[in-house]
C-alpha cells in the first residue's frame, strides 16, 4: 500500500504541498494502524501546531519532523523510559500478563534467551495452571533456552505456584523470575482477582516485585487494547508493554493511544516465533514500520 | 451509546424545527467516531456512512419527530442488512466424511475452537468426529489438542512433530476411514497470511483434503488489520466461513462487520469462552447490536 512517504514525496514533487492533505493523509494512516481517533487527533493537532510545511522542501526533512515531533509526544521527557527494572545482588521478578492468545509464554521464551545470554541465572514460573498444555509449553521453552523452570500440578492455585517458586529462587541464587500467567479477560472480575492475588503474594515474598509487570498486547488488537490497559492496570500496575506479532500487517497502533493516555511505554516488540524475534522498542523503527 | 451521542448532538439543534444537511453530517460524524471505536475498518465506515446519510436525506428526517432515534434506527438496520438475518449453517454430509479445516491467525483459538466443534456436531448432528494435529510447529501444539480430545472424549490422530503435516493428514484421512469416523477436523497452525510457504502448506492440505468447510477464525478484538488477514486467507486458499472468537469479552467486534461488507465471509459460529461447550451459533442481530454499542 502507498506509504506516507510515497505520497509526501508525490505532493511535494508536484508542489502541491498543501498541509490539509498531508495531515489528512497522516490521519488516515494512524486511524487504520489502530491508533484510535481521540490520539490521532491529538496528534495531527499538535504536528499541525509545529510542523510549518511551507519552509520544507524535502520529503525526507518533513518525515524527520514528523518523527522527532511525535518522539518528543511519546517520551514526555521520561529518560528512562525505554529500561528494563533488572538490578544485581536481588531475585529479579518479571510478572507477564494480559488476554488470551497474545503471546506471553512465547515473549517469556523470548526475554529468557536474552537475559541468558547477558549471563543471569534465570527462572521460568509456570503460572498458567489452567490451560491445557499451557506448563508443557513453558516447560519447552525453558529447555530450549536452558534456564531453569518451576511448576506444580495442573489445576493448582498460580499464587501458591508463585510463593513456591520464590523460595525456590532464594534458595538457588536465581537472579531473575519470569513468571507466567494465564490469559485472561479484562471483564473476567474472577480472574482479575485471581491476578491480584497472584500479584499480592509475590509482593509480599519479595520486596518492591514485581519489579516489571508487562502487558502483552498483540498487534492485531484494536480499540479493547485501551480497555485491556486500564483494567489490567488498576489490578497490578502495569509497568510496560511487549507488543507482539508486529510482523504481520497489523500496526498495533493501540499502544500509542495506551502511552498517551496512560502513560505507559512499549519496552518489548515481538517480530516472530522464534527465540531471536525480540527487540527492544525503537520508537523511530515503529514509525518507520507504521508508515511504510 | 451511539442513541446518547446522538441525543447530545442534536440538543444543540432542536428548537429550530428543522433539520438541515449540515445538522445531517454532524449526526454521521458521530455514526463514524462511533463504529471506528468499536472496530470497524476505516474504509468501511466511510462507505456505510455515506450510505446512511443518503437514506436520512432521504426519509423524512428533517421534519421527523425524534431525528436522533431515527437516525439510530437507520444505522441499526443497515448494520443488520449487513450481518445478514440468521447465520449459515455448516456443511455437512449426509454419507460419507465431512472434513474441516481451522485456520487463522497465531492465537485467534483455533486449537480450542476445534475441541468446541467436535463436541457441538457430536451433539447436534450426532457424528463420530475426529481431531487432526498439524500442528507440528508450536511447543506442546499437540499435547494441547490431546488435552482437549481426552477432556470431551474425542479421537485425536497425531504423529508427533517430525512429520509433514501433508502426511499427516494422508495418514490421518485412512485411520479416519478403518476408525469409522464419519466428521474429521483438522487443527493447523498459526500463520500469518503474508508467510507465503505457510499459505502454500495450507492450499496443499486443502487440495488434497477437498473440505466441507475452510473456517477462518478471528479474534473478536481484531482491528483495523482483521480486513487484510481475511483477504489474504479468501483469496489465496478460500475461505467457506468465519468463527469469531473470545466474544464473552467486552470488545464491540466491528471486525465483524468489516468480515462481511469486505469479503463476505459468512460467519458461522461465535466462541463465548475458553471451556469446550461455549461455542454457539452466529447471532447477527445481536452482533449488530454489539457493534453499536
Ligand atoms: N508471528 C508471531 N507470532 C507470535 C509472536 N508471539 C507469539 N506468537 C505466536 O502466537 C501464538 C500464541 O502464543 P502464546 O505464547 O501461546 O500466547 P499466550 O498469551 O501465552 O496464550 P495463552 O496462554 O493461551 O493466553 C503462538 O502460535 C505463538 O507462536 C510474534 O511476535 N509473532
Ligand atoms: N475467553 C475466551 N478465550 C478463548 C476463546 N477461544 C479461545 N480462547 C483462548 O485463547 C487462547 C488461544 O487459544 P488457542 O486455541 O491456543 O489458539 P490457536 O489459534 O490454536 O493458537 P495457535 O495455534 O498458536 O495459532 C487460549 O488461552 C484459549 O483458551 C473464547 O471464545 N473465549
Ligand atoms: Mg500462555
Ligand atoms: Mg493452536
Amino acid at each position: 500500500r502507498d506509504s506516507i512517504f510515497g505520497n509526501v514525496k508525490e505532493l511535494l514533487e508536484t508542489k502541491s504541498l498543501d498541509s490539509d492533505d498531508l495531515f489528512d493523509e497522516l490521519e488516515e494512516i494512524f486511524i487504520m494502524a489502530d491508533v484510535g481517533v481521540n490520539t490521532t487527533v491529538k496528534f495531527v493537532d499538535q504536528l499541525r501546531k509545529n510542523i510549518k510545511t511551507k519552509k520544507i522542501t524535502s520529503s525526507d526533512l518533513l518525515m524527520e519532523l514528523i518523527i522527532e515531533e511525535m518522539y518528543t509526544m511519546y517520551v514526555k521527557d521520561d529518560i528512562a523510559v525505554n529500561e528494563i527494572n533488572i538490578e544485581d545482588n536481588r531475585i529479579n521478578v518479571l510478572l507477564f500478563v494480559g488476554v488470551n492468545g497474545v503471546g506471553k509464554t512465547t515473549t517469556i521464551g523470548k526475554v529468557a534467551n536474552e537475559l541468558i545470554q547477558q549471563g543471569k541465572k534465570v527462572m521460568l514460573v509456570a503460572g498458567d495452571t489452567f490451560r491445557a498444555g499451557a506448563i508443557e509449553q513453558l516447560r519447552i521453552w525453558s529447555e530450549r533456552v536452558n534456564s531453569e523452570f518451576y511448576c506444580n500440578e495442573e489445576g493448582s492455585d498460580p499464587s501458591s505456584v508463585m510463593f513456591d517458586a520464590i523460595k525456590y529462587a532464594k534458595e538457588h541464587d536465581i537472579d531473575v523470575l519470569l513468571c507466567d500467567t494465564a490469559g485472561r479477560l479484562q471483564n473476567k472480575k474472577n480472574l482479575m482477582n485471581e491476578l491480584d492475588k497472584i500479584n499480592r503474594v509475590i509482593n509480599r515474598e519479595i520486596e518492591g516485585a514485581p519489579h516489571e509487570t508487562l502487558l502483552v498486547v498483540d498487534a492485531t488488537t484494536g480499540q479493547n487494547g485501551l480497555s485491556q490497559a486500564k483494567i489490567f492496570n488498576e489490578v497490578t500496575t502495569i509497568t510496560g508493554i511487549v507488543l507482539t506479532k508486529l510482523d504481520g500487517t497489523a500496526k498495533g497502533g493501540i499502544v500509542l493511544a495506551i502511552r498517551e493516555e496512560m502513560g505507559i511505554p512499549i519496552k518489548y516488540v515481538g517480530l516472530g516465533e522464534k527465540l531471536e524475534d525480540l527487540e527492544r522498542f525503537d520508537f523511530e523503527e515503529y514509525l518507520f514500520g507504521m508508515f511504510g | 451509546n451511539l442513541s446518547d451521542r446522538l441525543q447530545m448532538s442534536l440538543r444543540r439543534v432542536t428548537g429550530r424545527g428543522r433539520l438541515t444537511e449540515k445538522d445531517i453530517e454532524e449526526m454521521m460524524r458521530e455514526v463514524r467516531l462511533s463504529l471506528l471505536e468499536a472496530d470497524v475498518n476505516f474504509k468501511v465506515v466511510k462507505s456505510f456512512t455515506k450510505n446512511v446519510k443518503e437514506q436520512a436525506m432521504g426519509e423524512k428526517i428533517l421534519k421527523g419527530l425524534n431525528p436522533g432515534q431515527q437516525v439510530v434506527k437507520i444505522v441499526s438496520d443497515e448494520l443488520q442488512r449487513i450481518m445478514g438475518d440468521k447465520a449459515e449453517p455448516l456443511t455437512i454430509n449426509a454419507i460419507g466424511i465431512t472434513k474441516m479445516m481451522m485456520v487463522g491467525l497465531q492465537g485467534a483459538g483455533k486449537t480450542t475452537t476445534a475441541g468446541k466443534l467436535a463436541l457441538h456436531l457430536r451433539k447436534q448432528n450426532n457424528l463420530k468426529p475426529l481431531l487432526v494435529a498439524l500442528d507440528v510447529y508450536r511447543p506442546a501444539a499437540i499435547e494441547q489438542l490431546k488435552t482437549i480430545g481426552s477432556q470431551i472424549g474425542v479421537d485425536v490422530f497425531e504423529m508427533g512433530t517430525k512429520e509433514k503435516p501433508l502426511n499427516i493428514m494422508k495418514q490421518a484421512m485412512e485411520f479416519a476411514v478403518s476408525n469409522g469416523n464419519n466428521l474429521v477436523i483438522v487443527d493447523t497452525a498459526g500463520r500469518l497470511q503474508i508467510d507465503e510457504d505457510m499459505m502454500n502448506e495450507l492450499v496443499e492440505i486443502k487440495n488434497y483434503l477437498k473440505p466441507e468447510e475452510v473456517l477462518l477464525t478471528v479474534d473478536s478484538m481484531t482491528g483495523q488489520d482483521a480486513v487484510n488477514v481475511a483477504e489474504g486467507f479468501n483469496n489465496t486458499l478460500g475461505v467457506t466461513g468465519a468463527i469469531l472468537t473470545k466474544l464473552d469479552g467486552d470488545t464491540r467486534g466491528g471486525a465483524a462487520l468489516s468480515l462481511k461488507e469486505v469479503t463476505n465471509i459468512s460467519i458461522k459460529l461465535m466462541g463465548m469462552g475458553e471451556k469446550l461447550d461455549q461455542l454457539e451459533v452466529f447471532h447477527p442481530e445481536r452482533m449488530a447490536s454489539r457493534i453499536l454499542g
